[in-house]
């Protein structure tokens, strides 16, 4: 029997582009490859809090709908944290 | 609000901006009014002035361009990142960019507004970051207010007045209207405009601002009311829930807006003597759904009318008294909302707590039982 790639649900792989994108641009969020997990959080879902932290949205290191919300409307493009 | 690091400021209050380029959005003249109005947004309240320049190098420099356009800092086509500038500094310090692949607007609410856009980018331009105060003009996500009423939030007034300091020139006798604040959740005498449910959320009216509540973890989140329903008025006076429709309805004055999750239902307002209530009654100030019974009780000030969802008429018998309905509540109903079987009369900053079937008044609370500070 060959097993099939279970697809990620239409839009995950998409939508976590746009918050790598969006961290980068206004969180600083650095390359993601090897990078180090610190008390086992990810760099991304470090940043994720942040921004989170910022939009006083609920603060869960993880790509909940309203956090993706936030980051699909029209903004400035200065990033939010000092750089 | 939050300065960039050193609390970066211009070492003179006299300062010049040249226009580089236009956008073909607008006429010339409208970007030329826009930026210069933009601009004396910080001039008002602070010493700071601009002069504007035709060529040469101004302190700010203000051009328009798309995806790569010079500055290592690459636009993103149309929506998303709607402009950026730089603190201020020599060479490209307060010169500000706008995404030509936005459709930039002198009034209208479509497009971008490019005084809104503008007015936030010189913020930079003079030294401010970002605020997370969601009323604040610094804050990163754009949403639309009329620019002919546009008035500094507090916020801004006191963030750039922490780099420059105030207005010298204000006339005593004749000073700035007072500049718009955000509504805080922890303010005891904090006077709701209106609540309702959705699908399991709250939702706390105030001004131009509304908290959402969400049922798991109890986190207020606010935002603007405009950021969800561009459509829908500021300073509401009344909100329901219904369960028969899946509706919440948004009353002010004589109209009413439907939403369906975060979406306007179409063929909205309409008149509320389209839910049955007399032409007579000129504003809602509270509504609430009773699940157990089907109805809608309509607030107006000290008397209440029954609707029946199911039938879309109104109860006979009604108007009464809030009082005949709810003993022990006087006055006036500001706000009102159903929850878990009990039924919520706000007064002000108070909060009367009812069984919704007996009616039986259990306590009066304060508005942080709700809006956990």
């Amino acid at each position: 029997a060959h097993c099939l790639p279970i697809l990620p649900p239409p839009g995950t792989e998409q939508d976590k582009d746009v918050a790598e994108m969006y961290l980068k641009r206004f969180y600083n969020l650095t390359e993601q490859r090897g990078r180090v997990f610190h008390r086992g959080v990810s760099p991304l879902g470090e940043k994720l809090s942040e921004m989170q932290r910022f939009f006083r949205l609920k603060v869960t290191g993880t790509l909940d709908s309203d956090t993706l919300q936030v980051m699909k409307k029209p903004r400035c493009g200065v990033p939010d944290v000092s750089q | 609000y939050t300065t960039f690091p050193g609390n970066l400021k211009w070492p003179t209050n006299k300062l010049t901006y040249r226009i580089e380029n236009y956008t073909p959005d607008m006429s010339v003249s409208e970007v030329d009014s826009v930026i210069e109005k933009a601009l004396q947004v910080w001039a008002r309240v602070t010493p700071l002035r601009f002069t504007r320049i035709y060529s040469g190098t101004a302190d700010i420099m203000v051009s328009f361009g798309t995806r790569e356009h010079g500055d290592y800092y690459p636009f993103d086509g149309p929506d998303g990142t709607l402009a950026h500038a730089f603190p201020p500094a020599a060479g490209i310090g307060g010169d500000a960019h706008f995404d030509d692949d936005e459709t930039f607007t002198f009034q209208s609410s479509n497009g971008y507004n490019l005084f809104l856009v503008a007015a936030h980018e010189f913020g930079h331009s003079m030294g401010l970051s970002h605020s997370n105060d969601p009323g604040a003009l610094m804050y990163p996500v754009y949403s639309y207010s009329d620019p002919n009423s546009f008035s500094l939030p507090q916020d801004d007034v006191n963030g750039i007045q922490f780099l420059y300091g105030k207005n010298p020139d204000v006339n005593p006798g004749d000073p700035d209207p007072e500049p718009p604040t955000t509504p805080d959740a922890c303010d005891p005498n904090l006077v709701l405009d209106a609540v309702a449910t959705l699908r399991g959320e709250q939702m706390f009216f105030k001004g131009r601002f509304f908290w959402r509540i969400y049922p798991q973890s109890g986190e207020a989140v606010q935002s603007l009311i405009k950021n969800f329903w561009p459509e829908v008025p500021d300073n509401l006076d009344a909100a329901y829930e219904s369960q028969e429709t899946d509706r919440v309805y948004l009353f002010k004055g004589q109209k009413v807006w439907a939403i369906s999750g975060y979406d306007l239902v179409r063929g909205y307002p309409k008149s509320i003597s389209s839910m049955g209530l007399p032409k007579t009654v000129k504003k809602v100030s509270a509504a609430l759904y009773e699940e157990h019974s089907g109805k809608t009780l309509f607030f107006v000030d000290k008397h209440y009318y029954s609707y029946d969802e199911a039938r879309q008429t109104m109860d006979s018998g009604f108007p009464k008294l809030v009082e005949d309905g709810f003993p022990g509540f006087r006055g006036k109903v500001t706000a009102a909302f159903q929850n878990s079987g009990f039924t919520y009369l706000f007064k002000g900053p108070h909060v009367f707590e009812y069984s919704s079937r007996s009616k039986r008044l259990y306590r009066v609370l304060g508005n942080s039982y709700f809006l956990r500070c």
